[in-house]
Parts: C-alpha cells; sequence; structure tokens
C-alpha cells in the first residue's frame, strides 16, 4: 500500500459517501444517474468475486463490502425508495448503458491477463469501469446545473482512478515485474472521459457559481 | 508480497 493508492481509495470512498448522503440524509437523487450507478453495481459484483477465494488484507475485504454494500444499496434506494424514486429523472436519464456491458465482455473475452472465468470478469470490471461514468456525463448536460453534492460525488469519484495512476507509477517504479498495462489503459481512458467536466468543475471554483 | 495472480488493489 503506497499513500496515492490509500488517498486514492479514500476519494473512492468519499464519493460514495458523498452520495448515500445526499440520498440518504435529503431523500434525493436529482441529477444521479441510476444507469451508472447500475454500472457500478456490476463493476463491484464482477470485480470483488475473489472476496471469497483469496484474502489479501482486512483494509481490502472490508473496502470490497462496504463498495458492494453501497453501490446495491444506492441502486436500490434509487429503484426502489418512493420518495428517493420521485427525484429520479428518468426522462433525462436515457443513456443505453446495456450497450456498454456487451462490448465490454467481449473485450474481455479477447484481452486479458489470463483466460480464467474470475479473471475475465476481473478485467470485463476494468472495462466496465472505465465508461461507466458515461450515463451519467450525458445526463449531466441535459440537466441545466446540478447541485453541489452531486458535483462533489462526480468529482471525487474522477479523481480516484487519477489518483491510481500515481500509485500504479510509484509501484511500476518500486516493485520489479509490476507491469499490468490492461489495467493502466483502462484507469487512463477513465480519468480522461472526465477530463471535460474536471474543466467544468474547476471553473465553477474560480467562478464561484453552480456546475454549469 | 502477494502472488502474481492475486489482485491486491481494489
Amino acid at each position: 500500500m503506497n499513500i496515492f493508492r490509500l488517498a486514492g481509495d479514500m476519494t473512492h470512498l468519499a464519493s460514495v459517501l458523498v452520495l448515500l448522503l445526499k440520498i440518504h440524509t435529503i431523500k434525493s437523487c436529482a441529477g444521479v444517474s441510476l444507469r451508472t450507478q447500475e454500472l457500478y453495481a456490476i463493476v463491484f459484483a464482477t470485480r470483488y468475486l475473489d472476496i471469497f477465494t483469496s484474502f489479501v488484507s482486512v483494509y481490502n475485504t472490508f473496502m470490497k463490502l462496504v463498495f458492494l454494500g453501497s453501490s446495491f444499496s444506492i441502486v436500490w434506494y434509487m429503484r426502489y425508495h418512493k420518495a428517493v424514486h420521485r427525484t429520479y429523472d428518468r426522462e433525462q436519464d436515457t443513456f443505453r448503458h446495456w450497450f456498454l456491458v456487451l462490448p465490454c465482455l467481449v473485450l474481455a473475452l479477447l484481452i486479458h491477463e489470463k483466460f480464467t472465468f474470475l479473471e475475465v470478469l476481473w478485467t470485463f470490471s476494468l472495462y466496465l469501469e472505465a465508461v461507466a461514468i458515461l450515463p451519467q456525463l450525458v445526463l449531466l448536460q441535459r440537466t441545466r446545473n446540478i447541485d453541489n453534492l452531486t458535483g462533489q460525488y462526480i468529482f471525487l469519484l474522477g479523481g480516484y482512478r487519477g489518483l491510481y495512476i500515481l500509485n500504479w507509477i510509484y509501484r511500476y517504479f518500486t516493485e520489479p515485474h509490476f507491469v499490468h498495462w490492461i489495467t493502466w489503459i483502462a484507469g487512463l481512458v477513465q480519468t480522461l472521459l472526465y477530463a471535460d467536466f474536471f474543466y467544468y468543475y474547476f471553473l465553477r471554483f474560480i467562478g464561484g457559481r453552480g456546475v454549469e | 508480497d502477494t502472488p502474481k495472480d492475486f489482485h491486491d488493489e481494489l
């Protein structure tokens, strides 16, 4: 574990907590894409299958349970909780996210580190996570401007993988044989997809107004 | 450290 990866995990945890805070306390999911949340639930379900077979550390297992639990409960809240579901913007959240799942699965079957069931699903989760934010970014452009909590959620979610990139650079230089091109490229694509959002998000800080 | 096929990252 290094400071970049710890910062990345904490940023990711913060993004999940901000979203849970918004949904649980003010019972609103306005501006949040259910489709992105569904994709993230699939990402964690396929990435953490090894939670039963391999033990890395208490921290690792605990965080996996947190991310699994939070992603599924956010989907549950947005789908089935009356008050929250009422604030869900169904008409605007129309990105065909299931069209993202199949290509990622095919790509994982073609490009992976090892052709085993767990490894292919793990690789699939990497590819899917790289594009999982697309429905949310599309929804963002359709809804005029968003509240601060949603903006902070997206900012933290985009930032965590950026910190992971620093972690991979650090591990590449400090650990022999630490080379994972698939993870690195997927992580880079994922972070670059936020570039446009980061630009407007920082403008907001400079301008001191809501995210347009 | 954990064997190669382990994924020790989240």
